[in-house]
């Protein structure tokens, strides 16, 4: 758990109020544990070749798909959660429909990267990797099975998780991150602009105050966090990159969120 | 263009109120 504030001092209410917006990571585990159950016993039910041959043909390559698209699956039930999570966030409450896409639209694989990365940080082992699910999964199979470039960003993303674990981000640090993620002032075309940038600046103080609030022997902490944010747009662009490809070759399964959301940002 | 299609889905989510 999060450090205390020193005697005298406050943690700033804004810092607080970010964590009490935070979502219950067990309720949004079996949410979508249960919606994934759900679609692989429809997909089971659905696949019966007719002879045994082709069954055994099919069933390396249903294997194999049937990873890859769950893997899609989760990203996409934990897109949902991030835009109810989004909603039901103080500030974006304030903001019109078309100006919370665009927040969003501009920022949906940067937050579903912190969400996976914040996981591992909390899971703190080096051998493997926890999905939203609550299932671990070794690090050794999942490169193993993985081609060159999900291996890359596989890494890449524990390489985050190790400089952050260094840090020893902890849960009010990472909820403003997802703050400073969602605000971003640079989003084009924004009818209210002025508003996301005071709210971008309002979280950026209050980050800055609540690390030199509680951590005062490093003050430095602050601009080292933020040091990690273009690291973690760089993955995210790359994991976008990578799904677009696999979307253009026909293996993403599934036509929802996630992939109307790639469609926004490449428009 | 099929780029310039509305994004129904999550213009839905953030206007239904079942979802809260």
């Amino acid at each position: 758990s999060p450090p205390l504030a020193p005697p005298g001092l406050t943690l700033p209410p804004l810092v607080l109020e970010f964590v009490r917006c935070e979502q219950d990571e067990l309720q949004v585990q079996s949410k979508i544990s249960a919606h994934l159950a759900h679609l692989q016993q429809e997909q089971n039910s659905r696949s019966a070749p007719a002879n045994q041959e082709q069954n055994t043909r099919l069933a390396a390559k249903q294997e194999r798909l049937s990873t890859f698209g769950l893997m899609c699956h989760m990203a996409d039930q934990t897109l949902f959660s991030i835009v109810e999570w989004a909603r039901s966030c103080i500030f974006f409450k304030e903001l019109k429909v078309g100006d919370q896409m665009k927040l969003l639209h501009n920022c949906w694989s940067e937050l579903l990267v912190l969400d996976y990365i914040a996981r591992q940080l909390h899971h703190g082992k080096e051998d493997s990797v926890l999905l939203i699910t609550g299932q671990e999964v070794e690090l050794a199979s999942l490169l193993a099975q993985a081609g060159v470039t999900l291996s890359g960003m596989i890494q890449r993303g524990q390489e985050l998780v190790h400089r952050l674990q260094e840090l020893q981000l902890d849960r009010r640090e990472t909820a403003c991150l997802k703050y400073l993620i969602l605000f971003n002032p640079d989003v084009k075309l924004l009818e209210n602009q002025p508003y996301v940038e005071s709210v971008y600046e309002q979280v950026n103080a209050a980050l800055l105050e609540y690390t030199l609030c509680v951590y005062p022997q490093f003050p430095d902490r602050f601009s080292q966090i933020l040091l990690r944010l273009p690291e973690l747009r760089a993955l995210s662009t790359q994991a976008e990159d990578y799904l677009c490809y696999k979307h253009l070759s026909g293996e993403v399964p599934c036509n929802n969120l996630l992939i109307e959301m790639l469609h926004a940002k490449r428009t | 263009k099929e780029g310039k299609k509305p994004q129904a889905l999550l213009h839905y989510l953030l206007n239904n109120d079942d979802s809260k």
